[in-house]
């Protein structure tokens, strides 16, 4: 496996993602669960969590384009590039592009899903059998409101289960008409259209309009493919036309004459010579769970594979029960670490087993700490004394040690380093601690007392109550950077405003700690910054909060945040 | 017997165009994956790079490495694959 140069990788585990468009190759619904197991794919192995957003700027937005779609790597019409994606960062970084001048399948030709019909939205079955003849693709037979259905057994004739087939006349997708079939004739810009249209976009996908004049109502929708529907070509979306005549001889099914390269082509029209319109005829497709989990793949900081099976190799190869490949499990593992969970039975060759926590006796949320230091090893540790960050990098105090977990790159916890040997003057057990952003001046609390440490010279100890926090404030648990001159002091189920510039709490103070941040545990023992987020601690778990106050992830101090 | 009908080829409107020679399209395909670095060099220099390039793309896709252009290669630079260049850049 290969990354990319300085091992880009996300500095979050829960990744968000954005479908910004669809292919009107597969149903919506399709293209969202074959992205959903795309992501699962990695999740899978991995402590990444992916969550999907709708609105917004999500870390890998994914988009389907056709040959130029707006970056500097233009598409190429069919077959040849299928997908490409940016390793993770900012802006276009982590983003995925779909070609969409592809055929869009799972991977063994038109995934068409019913909608209506008795079928409850199952899959057509190709080929099934109706009034005795047998159907490959959808068809408009035995109706007569010119909808495409299909069967979703092999045999409607026995089962009598069908479904309607993507069609414009039953629904479009995007657009602001919220899905509504398509009119025909509709007026655009003056003209008459009686089917779909590329007419004013440069972009190629197919639309019309909701009512009979867009000119008026500028209601539109992007038309679906039907399965018969040419791809590529100057005629996507329309189906072929049998028979049809090319250089004078009449054909009634797809030929690869005229060309080259082998690929099946027809008429949209009965006479190609007369009207020179066509397209590619519907093949096996690729499948787009496949190409996703190797964009994904890119997405998360993998480059690719020399291994010929990997799923990060460059070729497209479609694999029925698709398993992930080691080399791609080993390339992931090495930038995000694997999966927490219950030790492997039988660990790999060659790899630590996963640090599995001491059957504790206690109560899990004992409160009393535990005096003895397990063996150095911080991912044993159930509750540490206080988290904090100093200088960019997360601290982790437990009774006279720390361990510092660089917020660069992957390298696991440095530590355990004694605390006596950074700051000597500070007691063993530390409650909580800060560093003063504008001032880098490092505030440790312990019980009613203070330290503030400006480089190697401390000033301290000194009483809490000298900041005009009240004598009832036995210890200072958590203490939250606002702005460069203001830091919260969490004290039981309450907090304080401190001003650093004056060393006084601000007026108006103390504040429950449920009313302004919801959602936490109102007794944590632990708070701080992190990252831009805010951290609630209690006992081996924490609860993340975003600048929205929205607590947007619960998860494991020792597996999230020390990387164990 | 009839003879075997001869192929025309027709240009199709829309159609995107590779009528590029064999080594047009390696060199293009070695460039944009980044076997091969973009810029102009005098012809013999050009053909040493190209064949050692042949060579780093032959090794990618576990072919034999011949440095030539030979059909497997070309097999290979014709199949549907992803964007993202193989060479690190």
């Amino acid at each position: 496996y290969q990354t990319f140069d300085g091992d880009l990788k996300w500095d979050h585990s829960d990744v968000t993602y954005r479908i910004l468009n669809y292919s009107p190759d597969m149903d919506s619904s399709l293209i969202d669960d074959a992205f959903a197991r795309a992501f699962k794919v990695w999740s899978d192995v991995t402590p990444l969590s992916f969550t999907r957003l709708f609105e917004g700027t999500a870390d890998i937005m994914i988009s389907f384009g056709k040959t130029d779609h707006g970056d500097p790597y233009p598409f190429d019409g069919k077959d040849g590039l299928l997908a490409h994606a940016y390793p993770p960062g900012e802006g276009v970084q982590g983003d995925a592009h779909f070609d969409d001048d592809e055929f869009w399948t799972l991977g063994k030709g038109p995934a068409v899903k019913t909608r209506y019909g008795n079928a409850n939205g199952a899959m057509c079955h190709f080929p099934f059998t109706f009034e005795g003849k047998s159907y490959t693709s959808c068809t408009t037979e035995g109706r007569t409101d010119n909808l495409p259905w299909c069967a979703t057994t092999a045999s409607y004739d026995a089962d009598k289960e069908y479904g309607f087939c993507p069609s414009e006349l039953l629904y479009t997708f995007g657009g602001n008409a919220d899905g509504a079939p398509c009119v025909f004739p509709f007026i655009f810009l003056d003209k008459e259209y009686s089917s779909c249209t590329t007419e004013g976009r440069n972009d190629g996908n197919r639309w019309c309009a909701t009512t009979n004049n867009y000119d008026k109502d500028k209601k539109y929708g992007f038309c679906p493919s039907r399965d018969t529907a040419v791809i590529g070509g100057n005629s996507e979306g329309e189906p072929c036309h049998f028979p049809f005549v090319f250089l004078g001889k009449e054909y009634n099914s797809c030929t690869s004459e005229g060309r080259g390269d082998g690929k099946l082509w027809c008429s949209t029209t009965e006479d190609y010579d007369e009207d020179k319109k066509w397209g590619f005829c519907p093949d096996q497709g690729y499948s787009l769970f496949l190409v996703a989990a190797h964009e994904f793949g890119h997405a998360l900081g993998l480059d690719h594979s020399s291994v010929r099976d990997a799923l990060m190799y460059p070729m497209y190869s479609y694999k029925e029960n698709f398993p992930l490949h080691q080399d791609d499990i080993e390339g992931i593992q090495y930038l995000y670490g694997s999966k927490p969970g219950p030790k492997p039975t039988v660990p790999e060759p060659n790899t630590p087993t996963t640090t599995s926590y001491p059957e504790t006796t206690d109560d899990p949320f004992s409160t009393t700490p535990s005096t003895k230091l397990p063996d150095n090893d911080a991912c044993k540790v159930l509750k540490f004394d206080t988290i904090t960050v100093i200088e960019g990098d997360l601290h982790f105090f437990k009774n006279g040690h720390y361990w510092k977990v660089p917020s660069r790159g992957d390298a696991r916890h440095q530590g355990p380093l004694s605390i006596s040997e950074s700051w000597p003057a500070l007691p063993a057990v530390i409650d909580s601690a800060f560093e003063d952003v504008l001032t880098k001046k490092i505030y440790f609390f312990s019980g009613t007392r203070f330290w503030v440490y400006t480089g190697k010279s401390v000033l301290g100890p000194r009483s809490i109550e000298k900041l005009g926090l009240p004598n009832s404030v036995q210890k200072v648990e958590g203490a939250l950077q606002k702005g460069t001159s203001k830091v919260l002091l969490f004290s039981g189920e309450d907090f304080w405003r401190l001003d650093v510039k004056t060393q006084k709490i601000d007026r108006g103070y103390p504040k429950p700690t449920e009313v302004v941040f919801g959602g936490v545990p109102n007794d944590a023992h632990d708070v701080f910054q992190y990252k831009g987020h805010t951290y609630f601690c209690r006992d081996r778990f924490y609860w993340r909060m975003n600048s929205r106050r929205q607590v947007d992830r619960v998860g494991y101090v020792n597996y999230d945040l020390l990387k164990c | 017997w009839s003879l075997p009908v001869k192929s025309v080829f027709v240009t199709f409107p829309g159609d995107i165009i590779r009528n590029m020679t064999d080594m047009e399209l390696a060199e293009n395909y070695l460039k944009r994956f980044g076997y091969m670095d973009t810029l102009q060099r005098s012809g013999f220099q050009s053909m040493v790079s190209t064949e050692k390039a042949l060579k780093r793309l032959q090794r990618q896709l576990g072919l034999e490495e011949t440095g030539e252009l030979n059909k497997e290669t070309l097999e290979a630079m014709n199949q549907p694959r992803c964007g993202v260049p193989d060479v690190a850049n």
